[in-house]
């Protein structure tokens, strides 16, 4: 369950990392 | 202009982005456009300290959502548009808060609204970091700043007045 806890955090922290890119329309 | 839903409790990771999210507050009505960027700063900053952890994403998420409603409310500002023109706005406010502040300070005005001015202008320079490095005029500005803001707020608070 480690593993899936760390994958699930990073996929969020990525989609962060998207929207902020979108958000500035670096994307 | 009202942002999007408040945000959660800060988590104390980012505490030392508070008074940059307490200028975006107090910009809301008053200038927009500070308040956007104080907020994407925020952003910035606090997706390097933290954001694993689930009250760190929770709070980014939160963060990100009132960036993407005011962007959406602001969408024909070039000061949003085309960032070069947002960090021309955001350093003119900076440094007219800054001239503000020090021109009391050397007619020996000492008073809280100058020390906040000072302080001020130092947060809006942290915020011009977004747009890439400072200036080594804005670093010295930068620095100053925040060291008068805390030299004179300590002289008021002793009863001493300031040199």
């Amino acid at each position: 369950t480690g593993s899936v806890g760390t994958s699930v955090a990073s996929t969020e922290q990525d989609e962060l990392s998207q929207r902020l890119a979108r958000l500035r329309d670096q994307v | 202009m009202a942002a999007a839903a408040p945000l959660p409790p800060l988590p104390p990771q980012f505490k030392s982005l508070q008074h940059h999210l307490r200028t975006a507050q107090e910009h809301d009505k008053r200038d927009p456009v500070v308040s956007y960027y104080c907020r994407l700063y925020a952003m910035q900053t606090g997706m390097k300290i933290d954001s694993k952890s689930p009250e760190c994403r929770k709070f980014l998420s939160k963060l990100m959502d009132q960036l993407e409603t005011l962007k959406k409310q602001l969408g024909d500002c070039d000061s949003i548009t085309q960032e070069i023109v947002g960090s021309a706005h955001i350093e003119n406010y900076a440094l007219k808060m800054f001239l503000y502040a020090d021109n009391e300070d050397r007619a020996g005005r000492f008073h809280k609204n100058m020390i906040k001015s000072f302080y001020t202008a130092s947060l809006l320079l942290d915020t011009l970091t977004v747009f890439g490095e400072l200036t080594e005029e804005n670093l010295q500005h930068r620095k100053y700043a925040r060291w008068k803001a805390t030299y004179i707020h300590n002289c008021l608070k002793n009863g001493e007045t300031p040199q």
